[in-house]
């Protein structure tokens, strides 16, 4: 219901949705560890696919955002009470692990699978 | 920033616990990749194929049961003996302090159990250090040591979880785990004094210590159960009364 009132309502952000190509969304993105100066002691692998969201939130939130009820209700405030209230920003929803083997200062060698490196998919929130 | 070394743009931020993680892990940017080669090396490559594909994505069907595995060399100033056929090493294995977020899961050591060196070949064996191990008929090749698994002809996986639990320090201070690797001659009877100079104990042995980050669940599980819990014992009815 919240969707539909705001669907109604006429408002700035209406108009700075733009072509739907700029929607929040998931852009492939790799770096090697070579350009983040780790080389020197990570191991494996060679390259990082770390991915990041890009793109305009769109007034009204659909299920396949993932939104939660609070963006959904920001982006009400923005619209009907406050406008330097921000609306939702595009950023990562769900994330995967990476696993590295790094050699550490002392010579030991380190296998370690990191949380949360990866983003996955994005939502506005 | 562009040009920055980065370990330099992570210090402006070391409260973030990944930050701190990379920062307390990472050698510093002179220092350059420290010389592990041969079976060490080896050994976590070939670990590391078998938990995670070439990009880094963890396997679905691996089958290493922690996520943190941690291969440990000997410390350089062993102790050397020789007694008679055998030759001894005392392998002390530098353990840190235990990190709260951090459980062992199991700890395993890989040593060589077959030498050949200037024509002589050594058949040798790891047993945990114990006070009276160096008294008595020296050694007893088993006899209360965990049992090992052949990994190849010359190396081989012998279980010490239940050592590196113990506690001990060496003269330093630091908490170790300390190993005697014993070889003997199988081969005549005369004594080979040289060769064991001439090897580093770094090529014999290493320690891996299987770890799982609890970190996360634990992070996870609190807020929410006790949040909902504070909430449900102060009125039940008040969550019902909400929602409609």
């Amino acid at each position: 219901q919240a969707g539909n009132t705001a669907s109604e309502v006429p408002g700035p952000s209406w108009r700075n949705d733009g072509p739907e190509r700029n929607q929040c969304s998931l852009y492939p993105f790799q770096v090697s560890f070579r350009q983040l100066g780790w080389d020197h002691w990570i191991i494996a692998p060679h390259l990082y696919t770390p991915n990041y969201c890009k793109g305009a939130c769109p007034r009204v939130l659909h299920y396949g955002l993932n939104s939660p009820n609070h963006a959904i209700i920001q982006n009400l405030v923005n619209e009907l009470v406050d406008q330097s209230v921000p609306q939702p920003s595009c950023v990562p929803y769900k994330y995967v692990p990476i696993s590295i083997l790094l050699i550490e200062a002392n010579g030991n060698i380190l296998y370690k699978e990191y949380e949360d490196m990866i983003a996955q998919s994005c939502t506005c929130r | 920033k562009v040009g920055q070394p980065s370990t330099a743009l992570l210090e402006e931020a070391p409260t973030l616990p990944l930050i701190q993680k990379l920062l307390e892990e990472a050698p510093g940017e002179q220092q350059r990749k420290p010389r592990v080669l041969g079976h060490p090396l080896q050994y976590m490559l070939d670990l590391y194929q078998r938990s995670a594909d070439a990009r880094g994505h963890p396997r679905e069907n691996r089958t290493i049961g922690a996520t943190m595995v941690r291969l440990i060399r000997p410390l350089t100033n062993v102790a050397k003996q020789l007694r008679g056929p055998w030759h001894i090493q005392t392998l002390d294995f530098p353990l840190r302090p235990n990190q709260v977020a951090y459980q062992l899961v199991r700890a395993t050591v890989v040593y060589r159990h077959q030498i050949h060196l200037a024509h002589f070949y050594l058949s040798c064996h790891l047993e945990p250090w114990v006070q009276k191990s160096l008294t008595n008929h020296f050694p007893s090749s088993g006899r209360g040591s965990p049992k090992p698994f052949l990994l190849s002809n010359a190396w081989t996986e012998m279980d010490v979880t239940q050592h590196v639990q113990q506690r001990h320090w060496n003269h330093k201070g630091l908490r170790v785990l300390r190993l005697h690797f014993m070889c003997q001659q199988q081969k005549g009877s005369e004594v080979l004094d040289l060769w064991w100079h001439g090897t580093s104990s770094l090529d014999t042995a290493f320690l891996l210590l299987y770890f799982n980050d609890t970190h996360k669940s634990v992070q996870k599980a609190k807020p929410l159960t006790r949040g909902l819990e504070k909430f449900m014992e102060r009125d039940s009815s008040l969550l019902l009364r909400k929602a409609r």
